[in-house]
């Protein structure tokens, strides 16, 4: 089953 | 005083139309190099980010005393720019410690003049660092196409998997009744560069990703004749609307993988 993921995981907060 | 004249209102409105079902407020961050605005959708899941250059031929003026934040409802803005013509030139204006943004429409023979004004919101919005990286693989296909194929593939299922290899580049959908797949190979002897399909290749990327997302990006399909995917292993896609004269509109979206 694939996931939807959030931009979070990716990205940093500035 | 912040002042930014576009030549195109048309330009302007085609950006908020795009953004405005996914985004509802979003902050123009404006500066002496330009306007910029990034926001992401209430879910995380997407994001987009505007870049409008102040020494781009889009601007007839631009000034920008002190670096200020306008914080807009983009469906109020929507509303607005519709009062504008297609052909009128439009003068954004505010103070240096805004609380209204004033819009003033010129028509092209200089016959008309509207001004309307919108109150300004402290939006509070988390800004994300987005590290300039080297993609995988870039797509550079006809925009029109890349929206045909989301919408195509979005009556099968929910989300998309994007293979891109050294041929070309595959979507593919597989639903519960049904599954579809799309082939575009690389084309290289069309005669209009924007119709060209090129894939810059440095590793193979098989990714999924929320076709429902990606069709509310393909709205800004009528900015751009050309569209730009980047992608890279378990990372978000970009989604690139290069704006002549202006900058670009970029999208990126976290992609689906497995649990």
């Amino acid at each position: 089953v694939k996931g939807q993921t959030s931009l979070n995981s990716f990205f940093s907060k500035k | 005083m912040f002042e930014a004249k576009m030549l195109q209102s048309s330009v302007l409105k085609k950006i908020i139309e795009s953004l405005k079902d996914l985004f509802a407020d979003a902050n123009f961050d404006c500066s002496s190099s330009g306007i910029t605005l990034q926001d992401m959708d209430s879910s995380h899941v997407a994001l987009c980010y505007l870049k409008l250059r102040s020494d781009e031929e889009g601007f007839e003026d631009y000034r920008c005393d002190r670096n200020i934040t306008l914080g807009v409802n983009l469906g109020l803005m929507s509303k607005i720019l519709k009062c504008a013509g297609n052909d009128d030139v439009v003068t954004l204006r505010a103070e240096d410690e805004p609380n209204i943004l004033t819009f003033i429409f010129d028509s092209k023979n200089s016959e008309r003049v509207s001004k309307y004004d919108i109150k300004l919101m402290e939006i509070d919005s988390e800004l994300l660092g987005i590290p300039d990286t080297d993609y995988s693989c870039v797509v550079k296909m006809p925009s029109h196409e890349f929206q045909r194929i989301c919408s195509n593939l979005s009556q099968l299922g929910d989300s998309v998997t994007i293979d891109c290899h050294k041929e070309g580049v595959d979507f593919k959908v597989a639903g519960e009744q049904g599954s579809g797949a799309i082939k575009l190979k690389q084309t290289t002897s069309v005669d209009k560069e924007e119709d060209q399909v090129t894939v810059q290749l440095n590793e193979p990327v098989t990714q999924s990703f929320a076709l429902k997302f990606l069709c509310a990006f393909t709205k800004a399909t009528s900015l751009s004749d050309t569209v730009n995917l980047s992608l890279t292993q378990d990372t978000p896609v970009v989604v690139e609307y290069p704006i002549a004269q202006h900058g670009y509109l970029r999208f990126y979206l976290a992609p689906k993988i497995e649990e």
